[in-house]
């Protein structure tokens, strides 16, 4: 039998030490602690491992330091598309939304796909709509802004107009068979 | 990418993953966090999956749903299923990691990048965050 009620991530990739600060360190560090605390305050205190879930991820995505909400990545036109998804074992219950721009917390958005329509999945501008009908905070899209991400689609820019880079990632090689990701960031 | 898994006092299990995506994308590509069994997936008889990495080889490999499926199907304990997964996600090309956490509280933190910013707690309370290998 384990001993755990709650594990989270927060980005994988090539993260090199080298070039972490201290400091940056230590904000990744405190933020990733925040969600935990977050989290086991809810299964704590009887919420449910859906609430502990949705809970923690929010911590992370109203963190800037990680590439969800605010701080996501930017698209090649500079613009902000964010994704979510949540799922419940008791009942097999999910939801999720892709494409989103206005939304501050996408996990709540996709809860509440699960949990408030018929559906699993939603995109773009309908997920939009169906948040607004629902109650779902909704923000400008400048609120996901920051400089740290506007430079790296900048850099990202000058290296290569078309390719792809996954979020936590420098300079991982190509692999046989696959296409070119250099600087993968995600 | 973030991502966190739960187990709670009833025994249910839940996952959640939201991201920003990829730096750069066009023609609006998704990646697998919102695709459920892709990226995310949670089953109250296996373990709950929230996946970050390398998309689209996550999408393939349906690695969420393929880890629970290991478990159920061949009691394969979550770690070894946990290794399993990404590894096949590595003999395809991708990269990444993911989160697992089964019903009986067992977790598996397996990635095959150089680090995955993770943390854990448990039942009474105690925290635990890693970033690099």
């Amino acid at each position: 039998m384990g001993n755990y009620v709650l594990v989270i991530h927060g980005g994988a990739g090539t993260i090199l030490k080298k070039n972490m600060t201290p400091e940056k360190e230590a904000r990744y560090k405190a933020g990733l602690e925040e969600a935990l605390k977050k989290g086991y305050a809810v299964l704590e205190a009887g919420g449910t491992s859906l609430d502990a879930v949705e809970a923690t991820i929010r911590i992370l995505e109203d963190n800037p330091l990680f590439n969800a909400g605010k701080g996501a990545v930017f698209t090649h036109d500079g613009r902000n598309e964010l994704d979510a998804a949540i799922m419940d074992g008791k009942t097999l219950g999910a939801g999720s939304v892709a494409g989103v721009r206005t939304i501050k917390n996408p996990i709540t958005l996709a809860r509440a796909v699960m949990e408030k329509s018929e559906h699993v999945m939603m995109v773009g501008n309908g997920a939009e709509q169906f948040a607004a009908e629902v109650g779902v905070e909704i923000v400008d899209t400048s609120y996901f802004r920051t400089e740290e991400r506007w430079q790296g689609l900048q850099n990202a820019l000058k290296e290569d107009s078309i390719k792809a880079k996954l979020d936590h990632s420098f300079l991982t090689p190509q692999k046989a068979g696959t296409i070119n990701h250099d600087n993968k960031f995600g | 990418t973030v991502g966190c898994v739960a187990l709670d006092h009833n025994g249910n299990l839940a996952a959640g993953t939201s991201t920003g995506g990829m730096t750069n994308k066009k023609y609006g590509r998704v990646g697998d966090a919102p695709i459920i069994g892709a990226g995310t997936y949670a089953n109250n008889k296996t373990v709950a999956v929230s996946c970050t990495g390398w998309g689209e080889f996550y999408i393939r490999s349906v690695v969420a749903h393929d880890l629970s499926a290991l478990m159920e199907y061949k009691g394969l304990s979550v770690q070894v299923a946990g290794k399993t997964v990404i590894k096949k996600v590595g003999d395809l090309g991708g990269d990444g990691g993911l989160i697992a956490l089964d019903k009986d509280g067992n977790m598996a933190m397996p990635f095959n990048t150089e680090g995955m910013y993770r943390g854990a707690v448990t039942k009474d309370g105690k925290i635990e965050i890693l970033i690099y290998k």
